[in-house]
């Protein structure tokens, strides 16, 4: 996965995301595809979560999966979620919950709970930080006003780093699935050509088509990668689409 | 298929947007979360019901082939246990996936594996 949170010359936030799933998961020779991701693609929904007729929040699903990887509160925040490998991974957070240790939250409904009751991004940023939870997590949160953009990285107990825009020193912050003070591994490299791109655009680009391009990079687009969206959160609105990857393509 | 090998050199495109293929536009569900929680994805649940089965059994084919003899004893153990195991779930979700498996006729059991999808694939 990449999420990117970019503010452009005027202040205004936007956050976007390819969500990749599916490694090693069936790789079919003839096709050059990941079965899993290819099934997932047709799964792919946005989804508007009413109450009174009225939007709460708007969010992406795989259909039949009721937790939440990527939304926005419309004029309040946007959040996406890419996962966090560890060896002490939701695996062992799954055997405690099967045990009865339940104090830790599904990830999904975590988010889920966050965008209906977080009513402003700092709030929403506190809940995703301090909440124990089954398996690790990276969570990109951007909020409505100039500065607000972080990455959290989680570990199942506690937040174990809170990495700000302001920190980075930049106009965006954008996270892959590895810790930002680490190097990712050399063969699953998307953050630098990601960076790359988001340099090459600049900052007077910044808005759906510049960032939908860096996200249409490869290797930032892979033959993983379900989808793209794009929020923007003054104006509430979630654009959501299907990516392909033609050949010549890396796998991940 | 690689076309390179690490570490890679992108290609910034530039035109990407809008994509030509309107078809990829995802379309949009509306929740209506006013409904009791086992009503609220029934009309999708019953459309993607098939889609859903094909998907959960590759989950599980490779999840069992993937991992360890502890996958594959987690994933027998919420089969077998799934029907009384919303009791252990947080609500609304314990009765939204209730919901989900009765319009999609999957077992409580598998709608819950599918939602633990990511916390199984973080290892």
């Amino acid at each position: 996965c990449t999420s990117i949170v970019a503010e452009d010359n005027a202040g205004k936030l936007f956050h976007a995301r390819n969500l990749d799933f599916g490694l090693f998961l069936g790789w079919d020779i003839k096709n050059h595809t990941w079965e899993i991701t290819e099934a997932l693609r047709p799964m792919i929904l946005n989804v508007d979560y009413q109450k009174g007729g009225k939007t709460v929040f708007k969010a992406v699903h795989y259909a039949g999966y009721i937790g939440i990887l990527t939304a926005i509160k419309p004029g309040v925040f946007t959040l996406s979620m890419n996962e966090r490998f560890d060896l002490n991974g939701g695996f062992i957070g799954i055997i405690e919950w099967i045990l009865g240790l339940r104090s830790g939250q599904w990830m999904g409904f975590l988010t889920r709970d966050t965008l209906l009751y977080s009513n402003s991004y700092e709030e929403a940023k506190k809940n995703l930080t301090m909440t124990q939870m089954l398996a690790p997590a990276y969570f990109i949160v951007g909020g409505n006003s100039t500065g607000q953009g972080c990455v959290i990285t989680r570990d199942r107990n506690k937040a174990v780093d809170v990495w700000n825009m302001a920190d980075a020193g930049k106009w965006y912050i954008l996270e892959t699935n590895y810790d930002h003070w680490k190097s990712p591994l050399f063969i699953d490299d998307r953050r630098t050509p990601a960076n790359r791109c988001m340099q090459n655009m600049t900052q007077n680009n910044v808005g759906w088509p510049g960032i939908f391009n860096v996200l249409s990079s490869k290797p930032v687009l892979n033959k993983l990668t379900t989808y793209t969206a794009l929020m923007q959160v003054d104006a509430g609105t979630l654009e959501t689409w299907l990516q392909y990857c033609p050949d010549p393509c890396w796998p991940f | 298929v690689q076309g390179q090998v690490p570490p890679f050199k992108e290609t910034c495109v530039t035109n990407a947007y809008p994509p030509s293929e309107k078809s990829h536009l995802v379309p949009t569900y509306v929740l209506n979360l006013d409904l009791p929680p086992t009503q609220r994805w029934q009309n999708l649940a019953k459309d993607k019901g098939s889609q859903i089965k094909t998907l959960l059994k590759k989950f599980i084919e490779f999840a069992e082939d993937f991992g360890n003899g502890t996958v594959n004893t987690i994933i027998n153990y919420l089969n077998k246990q799934g029907d009384s195991m919303d009791t252990t779930l947080p609500q609304p979700y314990a009765d939204e996936m209730r919901g989900i498996a009765t319009a999609s006729g999957l077992g409580l059991g598998e709608v819950i594996i599918y939602n633990l999808f990511y916390e199984v694939f973080t290892v």
